[in-house]
Order: C-alpha cells, then sequence, then structure tokens
C-alpha cells in the first residue's frame, strides 16, 4: 500500500486521486476550494483545505515518507512550478505534475520533476492509434517494434486449433488470447490444443510494421 | 487509408489531427481562429479556417465519405453540440467527440455521438494504475480478469530458459517478452529455448487479481 499526496482537483487531480484510492492506496487529496473538498472527501482517506503556495502549510502534511506526490493542477503555472520547489525543499522524492503545455513541461522537467503529464496529448495520442487501424479493434504499442492486437478471426481459422494453424511459424504472431464474441468470454493464455471458434476475435502480439499487411493470406 | 476531420484545435484537436496525419491518414482540421490554422496546415492534409455553428460551410467540406468526425472543442458546449447536430443532418456516419464534463457526455450520448472522449479523465486512469503497482514497471488490462504486466525478473531466472522455468504451469503466466535493460533490447514471442539475462524485465499476461501476489516464490 502506498501513500499518495493530490494537489489540485480539476478533472485530472479528482479522477486521479480517487482512481489511486480505489486501487488500494492511501491518498491525501489537498485544494484551496472548500466546495470540491467536501465532494472528494468519502472517496479518498483524508481531503484537506489549503493553500499549496504557503510552504509551512505543505510541510504539515507531507514528510519524506510520502511516495508520490502529483501536483494536477496547471492553470496557473505560478502556483505550479511554486508548490514543486516547495515539495523539493521538504524532500519529497517523487513528484508527478500535470502541465498546461511545452513549456510549462520543460520548467517542471528542469525543476526535476520525475513524470510529466499532458492529458489532452496522451488521450490524443490513443484515440489516434484506436482510429487508423481499419480492421483492429484495438492497438497497444509494446515495444519499438512490436504491438498487441486484437483483429476479428478470419473465416478459415474457424473451428481450427492452434497447433494446427501454427500461427507463429506462418506469420510470426503469438496469440495471447481468443475472444468468443457471441458468450462474451475470453480465453487467455490458450492451449496449442484449443480451437478457434468462429466470429472471434483473437488478441496476438506481432510486428507493428506487419500489422496492416496481417491478412492471413497463405 | 481513412479521411477524417477534426473541428476545434485546442491541445486534444491539435495533437489527435497532427496524429492520425502522421499515421498516415487523411486529415482535415477545422478551425475558427487563423493562427491555430497557420500553425498546422504543413502537419496535416488540408486546413482550413470556419464556423463549425455554420450548417451552410460545414456541408461544404463534409460529405458522406468522410470516415470520421472528431468534434474535439468542449469549452463551449453550445459550440459542441450544435456542431454534432448538424453533423447528424449531413448525414456523417461515425462522430467522435471530447466532453467537458459528464452532463455535456451525457448530451453528446443522446445525439448519437458514438465515442466520447474525456481526455483528463482518461489520462488519470492510466497514471493511477501504473503508479499504484510497486514492482511493476507497467500494467495494461486486457480484459475482465486478465492483464498484461511489466515486472523486473527474479535473480533465481537468471541464465535459466523459459523451458527449465516452465512458469506458465508452475505460475500461469506466459511471457511474452524479455526486455534486456542494459543491452536496451526487447526479445519479443520469445522461443522456449530461449534463456533469461541477468538485469531484464519480463513482459507477461497473467491474471489480474494474482498480479499483488506474483513473487515468484517455490
Ligand atoms: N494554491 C492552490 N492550492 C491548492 N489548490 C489549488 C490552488 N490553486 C488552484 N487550486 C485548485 O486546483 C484546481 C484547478 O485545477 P487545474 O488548474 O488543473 O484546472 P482545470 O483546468 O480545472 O483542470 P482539469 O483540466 O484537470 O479539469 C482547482 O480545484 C483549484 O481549486
Ligand atoms: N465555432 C467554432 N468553429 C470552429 N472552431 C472553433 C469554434 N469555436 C471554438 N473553436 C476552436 O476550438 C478550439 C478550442 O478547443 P477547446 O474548446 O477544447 O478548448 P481547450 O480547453 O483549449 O482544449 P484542450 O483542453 O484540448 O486544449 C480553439 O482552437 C477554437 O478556436
Amino acid at each position: 500500500m502506498k501513500q499518495f499526496v493530490v494537489i489540485g482537483l480539476g478533472r485530472f487531480g479528482y479522477h486521479i486521486a480517487t482512481s489511486l484510492y480505489k486501487l488500494g492506496n492511501q491518498v491525501l487529496a489537498i485544494d484551496i476550494n472548500k466546495n470540491v473538498i467536501e465532494k472528494i472527501k468519502d472517496s479518498v482517506t483524508d481531503a484537506v483545505i489549503a493553500d499549496a503556495r504557503d510552504i509551512n502549510t505543505l510541510s504539515e502534511f507531507l514528510d519524506k515518507d510520502i511516495d508520490t506526490v502529483i501536483v494536477a493542477s496547471a492553470l496557473d503555472i505560478e502556483m505550479s512550478v511554486l508548490t514543486v520547489l516547495y515539495l523539493k525543499d521538504i524532500g519529497v522524492k517523487h513528484i508527478v505534475a500535470k502541465a498546461k503545455n511545452e513549456d510549462h513541461g520543460k520548467i517542471l522537467k528542469s525543476l526535476g520533476v520525475q513524470e510529466i503529464i499532458f492529458p489532452e496529448k496522451d488521450s490524443a495520442a490513443r484515440l489516434a492509434e484506436n482510429l487508423s487501424m481499419s480492421s483492429l479493434i484495438a492497438h497497444i504499442p509494446l515495444a519499438p517494434e512490436y504491438s498487441m492486437i486484437e483483429i476479428a478471426s478470419p473465416e478459415k481459422f474457424f473451428g481450427k486449433t492452434l497447433n494446427e494453424l501454427d500461427l507463429r511459424k506462418k506469420y510470426g504472431v503469438n496469440v495471447i488470447g481468443i475472444k468468443d464474441v457471441l458468450l462474451d468470454q475470453i480465453n487467455i493464455n490458450p492451449l496449442p490444443s484449443d480451437a478457434i471458434p468462429a466470429d472471434s476475435v483473437l488478441l496476438l502480439v506481432c510486428k507493428t510494421d506487419e500489422i496492416e499487411t496481417l491478412t492471413f493470406e497463405d
């Protein structure tokens, strides 16, 4: 169980605080606005009204034992960079901060923030991936040249086992899962003797530049 | 090659338009602000200055052949919902829209928008996952009970082959990749005869509720 502090509860800050708490961590949420603290107090370990630009207040709530502090407010660059400065002075080891734009990101990096988040850019990049692959249902980049993809099973595979199809030798793909769309079930880590049902989706790992040409033609 | 139109070039809109273009798609970017159009025009197929609230202008640039229109502006809910209404009238088949908050999202859904994006919430949920898993370097949910994780290889595995370790039988995990951290190389879809080097990271698929207990003890 890790201990997190989240400062600034806009949409991003509110969701990171409540998600971390749901995943079983201890979360202290801080915001200058009383209404926001009222709204979040039952969904985190503790929530306090405080001004993050006041180093004395910050030191009251923070010490070196905190695993990670997330500065989730970025509308006001002055507040964000002052808060990061004080966190470094107090001795917080791991700081994550949201950035409003590239320039704000550069300043945070020079202050020693370990992880800088651009929510709009992150979300846009993922959506672009998912939208531009045609027969693909999802595409998760794994390594510089490899990806995990979901692709509809070709008809000629229906009823055949992974052993018979020998997909790794023939097409260089590793089948991680077989989703039966009609039964809404997924067979993860399938055995070589498992068959591919009709109307299924394959979850597989393959080379990224082979995705567009993966048609399973003989 | 798919055809996309992106309306509204704030941070999210700008990044979705340029990412889709980089992935090989045709992208038309629309914004009411001349400066933004100047900035993006070399990074997309075409960029035009137009007011999306004017149905006549929209019909000039859009027709039924467009694969997807992305309404990426959400500061002004009126502009967003009016634009979606006109797109439906023109006959656009697939609409994706960014939402400012949950209420805005509900209105977009009732207008028939197929995909609604909350960039701050999406990005916060992913960050929460990555931060709360201790020895894990990354965690990608695959299915309701399965995940793909990156975990540092335990010392007792160093120098041993996947065959010898028989990880699937002993721990129920499927090793998708072995990252050699020192050489910065990754061996995706490793063979059973491949050995696990020292200072490596395993990319594996396992049951989500077993992640916290995955210590590879005998
Ligand atoms: N000095 C401060 N101390 C503590 N909290 C602060 C301080 N200044 C602003 N905040 C809080 O930060 C939050 C604003 O977050 P942010 O600046 O990221 O704006 P936002 O655009 O609403 O965020 P998002 O895009 O994530 O919704 C507000 O809840 C505000 O009360
Ligand atoms: N009627 C309109 N027609 C076309 N573009 C518009 C219209 N109204 C606003 N825009 C454009 O939409 C963009 C604003 O996007 P948005 O409303 O999402 O704000 P934002 O908060 O800057 O976005 P982000 O959070 O993604 O940075 C601006 O570039 C603006 O010029």
